[in-house]
């Protein structure tokens, strides 16, 4: 229709709304976080000089005004202050080179034509311009090249929690690999369709015989249960299975102190619904230091709706977590009274989880209320979208999806591989869902 | 591994091209450190 917008433009949106966004070495598990100190605002690069009628194409130098994730805003070198042709570009794409690029290749610098008669002398314009200032890099792009590499191949084989019964884990192979981001397909499902995407260092992917290692409840046939079981005593993998160096490394934890035990109280972010902390137990200790939480009020009968967290996890808390950071605890369900912990142990006649077992490591990752992010959508998470993180408490952000209500906002930890910077999606060519624009009424 | 390396702002000589012919400057450019 002739309403619909155009397409999404990161820089249109970050210009409107007049926000941050965040930097990429707040996202740890992103390419090129540790090396995006490469990158300032004020540094020269060479691009494609949009504003020439030559028939071939022509590059000029640009100024990097503004930086946004991996996107910049740029301004083409002698327009001062006009801001008339500034244009965003993805400094990781092959659209942006460091200065010196043209003259390797053999071809000259041509100005813009809307600034082509201001200056007479433009080799002593470049000189001062660009003398002592900075530049990308030689090897930025291979840099690039190199920090999107992933291990994960299709046709591997994992161990994956189940979609549909999140206290179960089931066999699945990789079928694609995008930026790190992995689409697996169950390996006992007959509809094709039937996939689950995560990141390669997400905490919900194991290596063939993980479940059966921590005693985590395993839904495979019989044949691949004593199969896998083998492979983990003999650590003889098959060519496979991916190799386990790949997964996500959890913290060891020092089993001589005081541990969690079946029933004691926490609070742990529902699994099932990102945007709530709830009232929670520890409904089984498994080996390894992972837990199965149960969130109260909710559980099902037979425990299917219990989660596998590891006792690390940034994503469960001690009892008055959410009291003393002025979050909203979602009490137990049909809990009648205003919910008091103290009535609730007594109630239950159940401990609170101590303090000190919980993971209280606060990281200086640099997110800011207000900052714009790349974010998966975790109740569908082959979806990644436009969002902005609304609130930081510690090392947990709350991430809103821009134009959605607050009831689909997601609370993750800072380190969480489910976000990434501005412009991860069109560098990694995957799709972006834009801001859910509200229709009008006619 | 990737966030550990070690990277310093270093002077290169960079070689520019114009139609009225080329020239070299001094610019900046952060590089392996090792």
């Amino acid at each position: 229709s002739k309403n619909k917008p155009g397409p999404f433009d990161w820089g249109v949106h970050i210009d409107t709304e007049k926000k941050e966004s965040a930097p990429v070495t707040s996202f740890k598990h992103a390419p090129m976080s540790g090396h995006w100190s490469d990158v300032a605002v004020g540094m020269k690069v060479e691009v494609l000089n949009t504003d020439c009628d030559l028939p071939s194409k022509v590059f000029w130098i640009a100024q990097v005004i503004k930086i946004a994730g991996y996107r910049a805003k740029l301004r083409y070198e002698g327009f001062e202050e006009n801001s008339s042709l500034d244009f965003w570009c993805n400094l990781c794409t092959m659209e942006v080179h460091p200065v010196g690029w043209c003259a390797t290749i053999g071809k000259p610098l041509v100005p813009p034509k809307t600034i082509q008669h201001k200056y007479t002398n433009w080799k002593g314009f470049l000189v001062k311009r660009l003398t002592g200032a900075k530049t990308l890099p030689g090897d930025f792009y291979t840099k690039v090249v190199e920090s999107r590499e992933c291990k994960f191949r299709s046709g591997m084989q994992l161990e994956v929690v189940d979609k549909c019964s999140i206290s179960s884990m089931r066999v699945a192979v990789v079928d694609e690999v995008v930026g790190g981001r992995i689409r697996l397909l169950y390996r006992d499902s007959q509809d094709e369709e039937d996939d689950f995407w995560c990141h390669m260092a997400s905490p919900l992917i194991h290596p063939v015989g993980w479940s059966q290692l921590v005693g985590h409840k395993l839904t495979a046939t019989a044949d691949y249960k004593a199969a896998s079981y083998a492979k983990t005593i003999s650590k003889k993998l098959d060519p496979m299975d991916c190799p386990p160096d790949l997964f996500r490394k959890e913290k060891t934890v020092d089993s001589s102190h005081q541990q969690f035990q079946v029933g004691m109280k926490l609070e742990a972010i529902d699994p099932l619904n990102l945007s709530t902390v709830c009232v929670a137990t520890v409904r089984k200790v498994l080996r390894e230091g992972y837990l199965m939480i149960g969130i109260d009020g909710m559980e099902t009968p037979d425990g299917s709706d219990w989660f596998c967290y590891h006792q690390t996890s940034a994503s469960i808390f001690p009892v008055g977590f959410c009291d003393l950071n002025k979050i909203e605890l979602t009490p137990p369900r049909n809990y009648s009274a205003p919910f008091k912990w103290l009535d609730y142990l007594k109630k239950t006649k159940s401990q609170a989880a101590p303090v000190k077992l919980f993971n209280n490591e606060i990281p200086n990752h640099g997110f800011k209320a207000g900052m714009k992010v790349e974010a998966v959508d975790l109740m569908e998470p082959h979806l990644v979208c436009v969002a902005t993180v609304v609130r930081v408490v510690g090392r947990l952000l709350r991430v809103h999806f821009d134009g959605w209500e607050d009831t689909y906002d997601q609370w993750v930890d800072c380190e969480a591989p489910d976000l990434y910077p501005v412009g991860w999606c069109e560098m990694m060519g995957y799709p972006l869902q834009p801001p859910l624009i509200k229709a009008s009424p006619p | 591994g990737d966030a550990e390396r070690s990277r310093k702002w270093e002077q290169k000589q960079v070689q520019i091209k114009t139609l009225e012919g080329e020239f070299s400057v001094t610019m900046w450019a952060s590089e392996d450190s090792n």
